[in-house]
């Protein structure tokens, strides 16, 4: 059987809502090493990864690798009936067809158990090559999101380019240009501020903008967000989650005309 | 759109 214990029962909720609008249904796999899922979204331009170590959870059991095919939309409106601090406890047997969700009130005087059933998913499992990225920028997630969201009003693409001048997020549309740099910056006063830019090479691609903001629901997560970029290679846009493992978002570069 | 690759020209299959 399975079972896992998340005492940050809301982590959960905020994986889901973070990429439910990328993926309409996938598959979580589960073995003695953690609870991971890797899906494409549906046009299969973009990859979410997601993996969430068996230690960072107070209790993990599993006795037999397993998949578990979840409507995302489904599970998250599950998700969302657990209170913020509940502690969520997921269950599932090893032939069975639901997974069963409970939650705790932290003050143990509200118990509540949510079954979900569980469906038949045809999925690829694609080879996630390990590379030596060219520039790597971390950057507060709420700095990305705005990026993100600022540059969708100008254009559909963005071209990010890494200089030992900073990273710069272009953009362009009828409405005009936007050209946004961020600067290495870790003498910031909060650590929450910092942003760090490792640069081995400078390296431009162009991205659709429309995924790099469907990643950017993912900020709840993380006070930092990862853009590692190599030629001609999808970006990865990595959000850490503390003492757990991470929510990883891959998409393929657009080609210049 | 045009010029957008797959994600499944860079990543292999299993």
């Amino acid at each position: 059987m399975f079972e896992a214990r998340l005492v940050q029962g809301n982590l959960l909720k905020k994986v889901v809502d973070a990429v439910k609008d990328l993926v309409t249904d996938a598959n979580f796999d589960c073995s003695s090493s953690g609870f991971t899922l890797q899906a494409m979204d549906n046009s299969h331009v973009s990859l979410v990864s997601l993996s969430l170590r068996s230690d960072g959870f107070e209790h993990f059991r599993c006795d037999r690798n397993m998949s578990m095919g979840m409507s995302l939309g489904n599970l998250a409106k599950i998700l969302k009936c657990a209170g913020n601090d509940d502690i969520v406890t997921m269950k599932a047997a090893d032939d069975g067809d639901t997974v069963t969700f409970m939650f705790e009130s932290p003050k143990e005087d509200r118990v509540s158990d949510f079954e979900l059933k569980l469906m038949d998913i045809d999925s690829e499992h694609l080879g996630i090559p390990d590379t030596d990225y060219a520039a790597t920028v971390t950057l507060p997630a709420a700095e990305y999101q705005r990026i993100c969201r600022d540059l969708s009003s100008i254009g559909d693409t963005v071209v990010i380019s890494a200089t030992k001048d900073g990273v710069k997020f272009s953009s362009s549309g009828d409405v005009g240009t936007a050209n946004i740099t961020v600067r290495q910056n870790t003498t910031a006063d909060k650590k929450e501020e910092q942003v760090s830019i490792d640069l081995k090479e400078p390296v431009a691609l162009t991205f659709a903008l429309r995924y790099l903001n469907s990643f950017a629901k993912a900020t709840p997560l993380a006070s930092h967000v990862s853009l590692s970029m190599a030629r001609d290679l999808p970006v990865m846009v990595d959000y850490q989650i503390s003492d757990m493992g991470h929510l990883r978002f891959y998409l393929a570069p657009k080609i210049e005309d | 759109g045009a010029g957008q690759r797959n994600i499944t020209s860079f990543f292999g299959k299993h």
